[in-house]
């Protein structure tokens, strides 16, 4: 699972039996008292119920495989839209795809122009008169500029059915033969000494990688506490799931997905689990500022977690860099993700924002270079064409 | 300007939890993805937001909400504009 936090937005995303929808309330109100976002739903922080008023909210899912174990309002889409429902206002509900095969589920808010409340300006929010409705408000703050100042594009993939070798690269067992011969009998001594003493070491809780030295005193410190001198020389090395993480994100072919040659200062963390599955964050930092110190652009990242086991294997990639322009154009990404895994079936989402002054000889490009994925036939191209996103979904066999 | 140093984004591991964790009983591959927006861009947040918005909201505190939703943190990666949570399960 992974989470990712901008000043203005959130993005949450996690695997198995989690109870993600439970946590949204607490999200709301962190936004509000902690964040200092404004809401609408009480007069005053000191209200249980506050919560922040989102400006927009996407819920996403594939189907389930196994739906009957999933827990809280996650057992059915019926009763996660009712969740959402009885939570915002003015929400919507899609199914995209086959329903007798794979097929993608997507709930989602929009800012006002699609609200019957009338909009409100940021400085004229917090407190002021709550909604009657116990349902927190969405998208009923205007924002002098909006629509976004950038481009802003997510690419999805998702991947079942793995190729089965392939996939033995994301077993703990497999990685760790790997890491052996890679890595040299005495540094891998030395790695083996320094976890062992981590664990001997009363309250250390967070160890930094070689390249940034933090050593924090113990779990509560996890916001940043000060670095520890003493133990400067033992954090150089991290657990064996970030270790192995690394090692298998190099090996599978990842790590290249943005390379570092054409993104110098990206950044990957990656984990492997115990027997199996995989977990990787890359963050990819803006584009160096001009002259003027100014820079337009935020930093993008990407995020892969694999599920092995024959049974239920299944790979997804997510990504919010831009494709084109300098970097790696979107074809060129799906079909090395795609290659990655040498999946027997997979579904690829695209969402793009709208721009001001668009005209859809922009979302033509896009399309038809991803129509064409070496070694699959495409099943299914849908596009659906909301009041500010295109969303482009294809569903793609092996041949 | 910046220098690349930093710019480089910085890590940081959760020792406690990623070292003893076992993933024996996760099946479901499919993920939830929730994306909760509060502002266009970070250059449009309201007049009340602390500076650095969500960002500027501790781990400890986001530790909060993810216990509701049965995830721990294994490790964090923080740039300039993203801060990017490794999670468990």
């Amino acid at each position: 699972s992974s989470m990712f936090v901008f000043p203005h937005k959130l993005i949450l995303k996690t695997c198995g039996t989690t109870t993600l929808l439970l946590g949204l309330r607490r999200l709301l109100r962190i936004a509000a008292v902690d964040a200092g976002f404004p809401f609408h739903n009480a007069t005053s922080l000191d209200d249980v119920r506050v919560a922040a008023t989102p400006y927009r909210v996407f819920y996403s899912r594939k189907n389930f495989l196994f739906p009957h174990r999933q827990r809280g309002p996650h057992s059915s889409w019926k009763d996660e839209v009712k969740f959402l429902d009885d939570t915002f206002e003015n929400g919507s509900a899609y199914m995209v795809g086959r329903m007798n095969a794979d097929h993608w589920y997507l709930y989602m808010t929009s800012p006002v122009g699609n609200t019957l409340t009338p909009p409100l300006t940021p400085s004229s929010s917090n407190g002021g008169s709550p909604t009657r409705s116990s349902k927190i408000p969405t998208g009923i703050i205007t924002f002098p500029g909006a629509p976004e100042e950038q481009a802003d594009e997510t690419l999805e993939i998702l991947m079942m059915d793995l190729d089965p070798e392939l996939a033995k690269q994301f077993y703990l067992e497999q990685a760790s033969a790997v890491a052996d011969e890679r890595v040299p009998a005495q540094a891998r001594e030395a790695r083996r000494a320094a976890h062992d003493s981590l664990g001997d070491i009363d309250g250390q809780a967070f160890v930094t990688d070689a390249d940034h030295v933090d050593v924090f005193a113990n779990s509560k410190d996890l916001d940043g506490a000060a670095p520890n001198a003493e133990q400067a020389d033992i954090e150089a090395r991290t657990t064996e799931g970030h270790a192995l993480g690394t090692v298998v994100s190099d090996m599978c072919g990842l790590s290249q997905v943005y390379p570092k040659s054409a993104y110098p200062d990206s950044r990957i963390d990656a984990y492997l689990f115990t027997p199996c599955g995989f977990s990787a964050n890359g963050v990819v930092p803006a584009p160096v500022p001009g002259p003027d110190g100014k820079c337009d652009k935020l930093d993008h990242y990407w995020t892969v977690h694999v599920t092995p086991e024959p049974v239920c294997s299944y790979a997804s990639f997510e990504t919010n860099v831009p494709g084109g322009q300098n970097g790696r154009a979107t074809s060129e990404v799906i079909n090395h993700v795609v290659s990655i895994f040498k999946p027997g079936r997979f579904t690829m989402t695209l969402f793009q924002a709208k721009k001001p002054a668009d005209d859809d000889s922009l979302l033509v490009a896009p399309i038809k270079h991803m129509d064409t994925i070496k070694g699959y036939r495409r099943m299914d191209r849908i596009v659906h064409d909301f009041d500010d996103y295109y969303l482009i979904f294809r569903y793609y066999e092996r041949e | 300007t910046f220098s690349p140093c930093e710019r480089s984004p910085h890590l940081t591991i959760n020792h406690e939890v990623a070292a003893d964790l076992d993933s024996t009983n996760a099946f479901e591959g499919p993920e939830k993805l929730l994306e909760v927006w509060f502002a266009p861009s970070p250059r449009l947040l309201p007049p009340s937001v602390k500076e650095g918005g969500l960002k500027a909201v501790s781990p400890s505190t986001w530790e909060g909400m993810l216990d509701l939703v049965k995830c721990k943190i294994l490790s964090i990666v923080r740039s300039e504009h993203v801060d990017a949570y490794l999670l468990s399960e």
